[in-house]
């Protein structure tokens, strides 16, 4: 990718990171739609030899041999059975039946992750810089389980059991499906056995935000990860006839409109189609958008579809207009004519000059790439939201990453729209997606696990929750760019990744295999359904009392009853206005010792008992315990936010608090 | 794809196995012929899960469902990229 690593911080520190000895030790596992091996993100060029412990393999297929991996790409697998079992034969003439990416997906997810140092990448000129991956020493090993008919559950899983054999220490999947319960998830029962074996597992939230409870991916052995814009902005103006001119944003590049106001006209009124608006496929009338700018609605067909539509109807260039559905959010594509994406408010008022002008006329200037964009970052509206949908007492999603507008390599067997008549090649593209924020922060566990080799997945997780931050470059609360105001956990989680403050945390709140199975315990799951995770006999005692708010997550997602004011309580501790968590922390910086402070909203208080933790060695462990209080009676549903965070004066350890009441 | 069957996840308890099976594969595989004559094997798990995939119809999952050292059978999910 180019600019995140200057934005993350990368860049400017990278004297503290790992060199490439202990980092190249560390090897990434990628699910998705394969490899494009050609890709000058996989250049080898100065890796050593592949470490001894991997046993992963290049497998032979349509278009690739062993010599496609190299020691940058040291595996790459693909798993077909399930998908022809239910689909049928693959039409190699459509698809490689190999590890081959003919989809730009897969190459985009692992060169995000672990791509080598490239110069001069772009997409036509556009985000122009040097790409490379969050973890560029690391090593990349690709599973190819998505095909164009989709991803399913058995060649997943068939993956993720050679991920495991084959030795992977972080596995990226930027993948979901529906909601269901974790003995019914293969990802999830997959991920279970990953992280049993020490590898972090690093998924994808979903992009069904921002509606509340959309979440996918959110066992509490997964890290999930939203997607947050960056600082960089690719726009694209229109200008209408009557003097007024609105920002969009475009990835187009070609012939430029003809040098004068072109007539535009609104796709519904084009048409003979109930949803013409939304430029479907042969819905648009030839004679009616011929030499015009169409104005056309977001929705239901792929954006750079629309554009596709508009020119093979005759039209010169496109306005694509947000509707209620997306906001102000703005997503860059790469359209085959001039076009722009503008949000819900701006293509109001286009509509409303549209519509009371007897001509009206319009053009589009393409202002290239724009830095320094701010807020930022902001959470991407797509970018799924909490409440965690099956267990609301683990805060989802754990974090957010970079994923709007997001370069990096792709396959030259499809065009950057991945449209069919799309014939342009390109080595990078840009596309949106908590698909592109999820390898993030498995490049980003991969130079944590390069820095720290005897850290768990936990670990590592907790270093990246607890020093993500909360607050934009300017200060202010991150923004939901949704709703214009400050985002929640909820949407956040514990904030914006910050590698380099991840790399030192101070203090981590660890988690082992015991540890999630009494967490399944606590959640009343049959031996035989806990088994179906654990792949073991393990029963929960009877006579123990296993408790979700004592389980050692980094953050706090607190369930108080919905209150009237004669339940209002007495806040000792005894009343059901009242819950108390526990956590532990462990020191993995010096000695030292830490105070508490405490944010939270007027709707309940919390207090933390010590209030102060004195650390006198290396890998010691303490004890808190957090007790979180209702001060007002608030209706089922209502959610209020805070935070709890430590201090040593030298790291700021934070979790973040959502309180729901229910 | 073979009309009414579907694939399906089989998770297994390895350590219900009976002594005859001198492997688990040999296990899975004579569970699933138990119940179906045509059912074969699409992939064998043993880091993931223990337990196969495999496509059969409802009946045949169903009853397999009830034999001996069987956790769970669930139709298989797909999912998509995000």
């Amino acid at each position: 990718t180019t600019r995140t690593p200057s934005f993350l911080g990368l860049d400017q520190n990278s004297a503290m990171f790992p060199e490439s000895e202990s980092t190249s030790d560390v090897i990434v596992g990628v699910l998705d739609t394969g490899v494009w091996p050609e890709s000058p993100s996989y250049d080898d060029t100065g890796l050593g030899p592949v470490p001894s412990f991997w046993k992963g393999e290049c497998e032979v297929g349509t278009n690739f041999t062993k010599s496609n991996c190299n020691r940058k790409l040291v595996g790459a697998r693909f798993f077909s059975k399930g998908y022809e079992a239910t689909l049928g034969p693959i039409d190699q003439s459509k698809e490689s039946k190999s590890p081959r990416d003919d989809d730009g997906h897969g190459t985009h997810t692992s060169s995000t992750a672990a791509g080598s140092v490239v110069s001069g990448a772009s997409l036509f000129g556009y985000a122009a810089g040097t790409a490379r991956g969050m973890a560029p020493h690391a090593r990349v090993a690709v599973y190819k389980v998505c095909w164009i008919g989709g991803c399913f559950s058995s060649d997943i899983l068939a993956a993720i059991e050679k991920a495991i054999d084959d030795n992977v220490n972080v596995l990226s999947m930027s993948l979901g499906g529906g909601v269901s319960d974790y003995f019914r998830d293969s990802v999830a029962s997959g991920a279970f056995a990953a992280m049993e074996k020490g590898i972090l597992i690093s998924c994808s939230a979903g992009n069904a935000g921002p509606s509340s409870y959309s979440l996918s991916n959110v066992a509490p052995w997964i890290t999930t990860v939203g997607a947050g814009t960056l600082d960089r902005d690719f726009p694209a103006y229109v200008s209408l006839g009557n003097g007024k001119n609105y920002s969009g944003v475009s990835l187009y590049k070609g012939d430029p409109l003809p040098g004068q106001m072109i007539p535009l006209i609104y796709a519904g009124n084009a048409t003979n189609a109930t949803n013409g608006n939304l430029c479907m496929t042969g819905t648009l009338i030839p004679e009616k958008v011929a030499g015009k700018i169409v104005l056309c609605d977001r929705g239901v067909n792929p954006r750079v579809q629309k554009g596709s539509v508009v020119k093979t109807a005759g039209g010169i260039g496109m306005v694509l207009t947000n509707t209620v559905a997306n906001g102000e959010e703005l997503v860059a594509d790469a359209h085959l004519l001039p076009a722009t994406g503008v949000g819900e408010t701006t293509g109001e008022a286009i509509k409303s000059y549209l519509f009371s002008d007897t001509n009206p006329t319009a053009t589009i200037f393409f202002e290239g790439t724009k830095v320094g964009i701010q807020p930022s970052p902001v959470v991407a509206a797509f970018s799924s939201r909490g409440p965690n949908p099956i267990t609301a007492r683990i805060l989802k999603p754990d974090m957010i990453a970079p994923g709007v507008n997001i370069l990096a390599g792709w396959s030259r067997a499809v065009g950057p729209t991945g449209l069919s008549e799309d014939a342009r090649r390109v080595e990078f593209n840009i596309i949106s997606g908590t698909s592109m924020s999820c390898p993030h922060v498995s490049g980003l566990a991969a130079l944590l696990k390069g820095a720290h080799p005897d850290w768990s997945p936990a670990a590592i997780r907790s270093a990246l929750m607890t020093t993500a931050k909360v607050v934009d470059k300017n200060g202010k609360l991150i923004e939901d760019v949704s709703t214009g105001k400050p985002s929640t956990p909820f949407d956040h989680g514990a904030g914006h990744v910050d590698p380099v403050s991840a790399l030192n945390p101070g203090l981590i709140y660890d988690l082992g295999v015991d540890d999630y199975l009494y967490f399944l315990c606590a959640l009343n799951y049959t031996a035989d359904e806990i088994s179906v995770l654990a792949k073991n006999n393990f029963t929960c005692d009877s006579g123990k009392s296993y408790s979700i708010n004592d389980f050692n997550y980094p953050s706090f997602a607190v369930s108080l009853p919905a209150t009237t004011d004669s339940t209002l309580g007495s806040g000792d501790g005894t009343s059901s206005d009242t819950v108390k968590h526990t956590r532990t922390v462990t020191n993995v910086g010096s000695p030292g010792t830490y105070k508490v402070s405490i944010s939270t909203s007027d709707a309940f208080k919390v207090s933390v008992n010590p209030q102060e933790l004195t650390f006198s060695q290396t890998n010691e462990k303490k004890t808190y315990t957090a007790t979180f209080t209702a001060i007002s009676s608030e209706p089922t549903d209502a959610n209020a936010f805070g935070r709890i965070e430590w201090t040593d004066g030298k790291h700021v350890v934070g979790s973040p608090i959502a309180v729901s009441w229910t | 794809a073979s009309t009414g069957t579907r694939t399906y996840i089989i998770h297994m308890a390895k350590s219900r196995m009976p002594a005859v099976f001198e492997d688990h594969s040999h296990w899975y595989d004579s569970s699933l012929k138990s119940v179906s004559g045509s059912a074969e094997i699409l992939y064998t798990y043993d880091n993931a899960i223990h337990g196969f995939s495999a496509r059969m119809t409802a009946e045949e999952a169903a009853a397999l469902e009830s034999r001996h050292g069987i956790v769970s059978v669930m139709p298989e999910l797909k999912y998509e990229l995000h």
